[in-house]
């Protein structure tokens, strides 16, 4: 555990959290894209099932329980109880152009042929493009609300983050994850477009 | 080391 981990992770749990109480505090999920959510609550399902055969620590099965438990409830606000909110018009990323290619990329290379290996390994990859859909869908609205943009920023920081961690552990304890490197790269380089409108204009976004 | 399995990070 290092600075750059830690941040990251905290980072990643507030843009789980903030998106999860825009949605229940303003009783609405417009402009937030369901099909990212469901990609987000495969990417955790998918990686975390080593809760089931793995211990790491009191933190890591915390942390993991935590962001399962938000993405299916963040799921679940969008599709059943808020689901008349739902701009499912505007929310029209084709899911299957991602997990087919990601799947099949997953297959194909990983760290080990074996059936937890290989959903890791999908997640993976899945995490770095899931949010595909919600950059599509403010594209074709031309706006992202405020709250929105603060979920994209520490969503987009997390992993921008764990870039540093990368470094920090290849450095001091000589690991590395050449897969989660290269997708973290990225899934980062995803986010810079939005990163500048985010400093730029700050807030709102209309483009 | 280069990785180890399991994955240890979130």
């Amino acid at each position: 555990m290092n600075i750059f981990r830690l941040t990251g992770d905290l980072s990643h749990l507030a843009a789980i959290i903030i998106l999860l109480l825009k949605i229940w505090k303003t009783r609405s999920c417009a402009g937030i894209s369901g099909k990212s959510q469901i990609l987000f609550a495969l990417v955790f399902t998918t990686r975390y099932l080593d809760l089931l055969t793995s211990f790491i620590s009191l933190y890591n099965t915390t942390m993991k329980v935590i962001y399962i438990g938000c993405a299916y409830a963040t799921v679940y606000l969008i599709y059943m109880k808020f689901k008349a909110t739902y701009d499912g018009n505007h929310d029209s990323f084709r899911m299957e152009f991602l997990v087919v290619p990601v799947g099949g990329l997953a297959c194909l290379v990983n760290h080990d042929f074996s059936f937890l290996e290989i959903l890791w390994t999908f997640s993976i990859y899945l995490e770095s493009v899931a949010i595909l859909p919600q950059l599509f869908m403010i594209s074709k609205t031309g706006e992202a609300e405020t709250i929105t943009t603060h979920y994209l920023f520490f969503l987009g920081l997390y992993r921008a983050l764990y870039l540093f961690n990368w470094i920090w552990r290849f450095y001091f304890e000589g690991f590395f994850d050449m897969i989660a490197i290269v997708a973290g790269m990225v899934q980062t380089i995803l986010y810079c477009d939005f990163f500048y409108l985010y400093v730029t204009k700050g807030q709102g976004i209309s483009l | 080391h280069a990785l180890q399995l399991p994955h240890d990070e979130l």
